[in-house]
């Protein structure tokens, strides 16, 4: 049984990879078979929903500016289409002979491949929406660098307008993620980062004050400030590109891992 | 958006077409 590693993915695809199974499994044990339906009506429903995929998938390539998914999404809808072929076939032959052993292995071979292309289309436009997330997270990533040059209130001001909704768009959109997400360790380890985030932010502003009001004042202890704040940037930071790798991960990396 | 309803709508229809399929083996065990 395939592992989906999104609620959406499994909600959409486990009813059916269950079903498929069982199909298999049926197969196997009747061996020679009973004489199987006409499967005519329930293959053209199957194709139809096959050639709307394929325009929607379509549409989602040529609107997506994500190189990635313009060249992993057709490969996809290409697979689900074979699939769907697979079915037709094998519909034609079991009218011709409802025992046909060869349209029975392609009655399979197409369901299974639907299930598994479907699979492979929704991971591709789910790794899309992930390179968003960490698109934002690299924003962030950016903006924490320009932490140590900031040496008035001025631009800490600034600082703070481009940072927080920045950063409140990646804590909204992880934070969503980690829910999405069928692998409770992965998810739990977002939670934690995020947690971290929250805690870090005001601290880093607070020390970024601080270090401003020292070298405005012209006194001591410019340094230790200057040292506390990159340390609570890089302390961000770290966090920030554990969510991208982490973000990255699917179950199935984690098992080889293991 | 589209893509996951799309994808919904084959799961549904190829669920219906598996569990026609299997329907008829089923009798012989």
């Amino acid at each position: 049984m395939p592992v989906f590693h999104t609620k959406t993915i499994e909600s959409i695809l486990e009813p059916v990879a269950q079903q498929v199974s069982r199909l298999v499994i049926l197969h196997e044990e009747a061996e020679d078979g009973n004489a199987m339906p006409d499967l005519e009506q329930p293959v053209k429903v199957v194709s139809n929903a096959v050639q709307n995929l394929i325009k929607v998938g379509k549409e989602t390539i040529n609107g997506s500016g994500d190189e990635i998914l313009r060249q992993d999404m057709p490969t996809a809808l290409i697979r689900v289409e074979k699939s769907s072929k697979l079915l037709e076939e094998a519909s034609a032959m079991l009218k011709q002979d409802p025992y046909s052993g060869p349209a029975r292995k392609k009655l399979i071979d197409g369901s299974g491949g639907i299930l598994q292309a479907t699979s492979a289309l929704l991971l591709c436009f789910d790794e899309s929406e992930v390179r968003k997330i960490i698109q934002e997270c690299k924003r962030v990533l950016d903006y924490l660098a320009v932490a140590e040059v900031i040496e008035t209130m001025e631009e800490l001001v600034q600082f703070l307008r481009d940072l927080s909704p920045c950063l409140s768009k990646v804590t909204r959109e992880v934070s969503a993620r980690e829910k999405e997400l069928t692998h409770q360790v992965h998810a739990e380890i977002l939670v934690r980062c995020l947690e971290q985030v929250k805690t870090l932010a005001p601290i880093l502003i607070c020390s970024m004050k601080i270090y401003i009001h020292i070298i405005m004042q012209g006194g001591k202890g410019a340094e230790e400030a200057a040292e506390n704040r990159n340390y609570l940037a890089r302390r961000m930071s770290d966090e920030i590109n554990e969510i991208i790798r982490v973000l990255q991960l699917t179950s199935y990396d984690e098992d080889q891992s293991e | 958006e589209m893509i996951l309803e799309a994808a919904k709508t084959i799961a549904a229809a190829t669920s219906a077409l598996v569990k026609a399929a299997s329907a008829a083996q089923r009798e012989l065990i």
